[in-house]
């Protein structure tokens, strides 16, 4: 992390809102700059109030190329999102969004809650860092806003300039809860097993489970793998004891806690036609040694000896997996049966037998 | 018709000078008087950013250095005063 002192004077800010974009209604934009301010409140000692007249700390607005006093221009669609000005009077605090960017609340488009808190990081002092799992990373990266957006990198750096919450227990950068892995909804990116243990990923975290005594331990992806984005789309354990991780067109491969030299690699180089741009899910047969990866409704089949996928694909799955008919978010194989997830809802299903043993929640693995 | 491949690498030049000036260019220090004496090359700058985004620090403009400047960002620059 990086910035530049000394800071605001105070812990009580104010903020306000001179004008809205017509992409989101009102409330949307209020309610995404309330919650950009609260990823910061949270984890140092500074409070932000809105107000809706007169001049606030941080002065928020959406403009287009040249606009108003600000000595920088935006560039149209694209490019530069938005940017802001450390702490100081005036322009100092500010914060400019490009008007001629599409804000969303999803990830369509630019999230303008994560936009507006990596802004507010500015507006308190931060400068751009070079850790890509920060929020405070210079380009732009969707992660789902129920996620709590700050790495431990972006804590360090606004508590080294305001110090810890008031309550806050001992010093160690302090993350909010993690998501609920109880809840009726929770779902998956993706899942591997790695020796005796299962993964469960899912935007920036994993879950290890014990299987056999169902403990969980819950961990940021990037402890074990710094240089790894999060969203990790699919993942399966080869024959060589070797874990595979895919996202996009990108696929890395883990042996132990390294990377091996050379990855991220293009999904092309399986043997993937270039048409293909992403992998749902995968796991490797360790009976047969072959490797499936699904794609929509659709799986292709790779020999892991030869390292060639095989001719005749891609199939339905369907077809060879009957009753597995939805697209799959992740999949992997446990005491010779198959584990398929999608959404809230996973199926047991037999390989040999060619069918459904049951249906289950995404979680059963878990202690809940 | 098949764009021209001389326009894209136009276009792309100016998009790396833009980029170079807007994020890596550091700003003049509003103390000091008179001309700069060793103002920043184009290389020098562009190794800064390799460096920053962890890309292989060449000074040279290669395709990994190009795909990461066309990526949507923050408008403040990488390195300050």
């Amino acid at each position: 992390y990086g910035f530049t002192l000394p800071g605001w004077k105070k812990t009580k800010l104010t903020y306000r809102i001179v004008n809205y974009t017509p992409d989101m209604s009102k409330e949307d934009v209020d309610k995404a700059m309330e919650k950009a301010f609260k990823v910061w409140s949270a984890v140092s000692p500074l409070i932000f109030t809105r107000i809706h007249k007169g001049i606030a700390d941080i002065m928020i607005a959406f403009g287009t190329k040249v606009h108003g006093h600000c000595p920088r221009y935006f560039d149209g669609p694209l490019g530069v999102l938005a940017h802001a000005f450390p702490p100081g009077n005036g322009l100092g605090g500010d914060v400019h969004f490009d008007e001629d960017e599409d804000w969303t609340t999803g990830s369509a488009g630019f999230n303008l809650f994560l936009v507006a808190a990596h802004e507010f990081g500015h507006a308190l002092g931060l400068s751009h860092s070079n850790d890509q799992r920060a929020l405070m990373f210079p380009n732009y990266a969707y992660i789902s806003p129920s996620e709590f957006p700050l790495s431990p990198d972006d804590i360090s750096g606004i508590q080294s300039i305001y110090g810890s919450p008031p309550n806050a227990p001992d010093k160690r950068p302090t993350t909010p809860p993690s998501p609920k892995i109880c809840g009726s909804q929770t779902s998956f990116d993706a899942i591997t097993t790695l020796r005796k243990e299962v993964i469960f990923l899912k935007g920036r975290h994993l879950w290890r489970v014990y299987p056999d005594n169902s403990e969980a331990e819950r961990e940021l992806i990037s402890v074990f793998w710094p240089n790894l984005p999060p969203g990790i789309e699919a993942a399966y354990e080869n024959t060589k004891d070797q874990i595979l991780l895919f996202k996009g067109n990108k696929f890395w491969v883990i042996s132990g806690y390294q990377v091996l030299l050379g990855y991220p690699k293009n999904i092309n180089t399986l043997g993937f036609p270039k048409g293909v741009k992403k992998v749902d899910a995968a796991v490797c047969n360790k009976n047969t040694g072959k490797t499936d990866f699904f794609i929509g409704d659709k799986y292709w089949r790779f020999d892991e000896n030869s390292q060639s996928m095989e001719k005749g694909y891609p199939r339905l799955t369907v077809d060879e997996f009957p009753g597995i008919s939805q697209r799959i978010d992740a999949v992997f194989q446990q005491k010779g049966l198959l584990y398929f997830f999608h959404g809230s809802k996973q199926w047991e299903f037999d390989p040999i037998a060619k069918k459904v043993i049951r249906e289950m929640k995404s979680n059963s693995w878990f202690n809940c | 018709l098949p764009i021209h491949p001389e326009k894209d690498n136009e276009e792309d030049a100016k998009l790396v000078q833009n980029y170079l000036n807007k994020f890596y260019a550091v700003e003049p220090d509003p103390n000091q008087l008179g001309w700069k004496i060793n103002a920043e090359s184009a290389a020098e700058k562009l190794q800064k950013m390799q460096q920053f985004f962890g890309l292989k620090v060449t000074g040279k403009l290669d395709n990994e250095t190009l795909e990461m400047m066309k990526k949507p960002r923050c408008g403040v620059p990488d390195v300050g005063l």
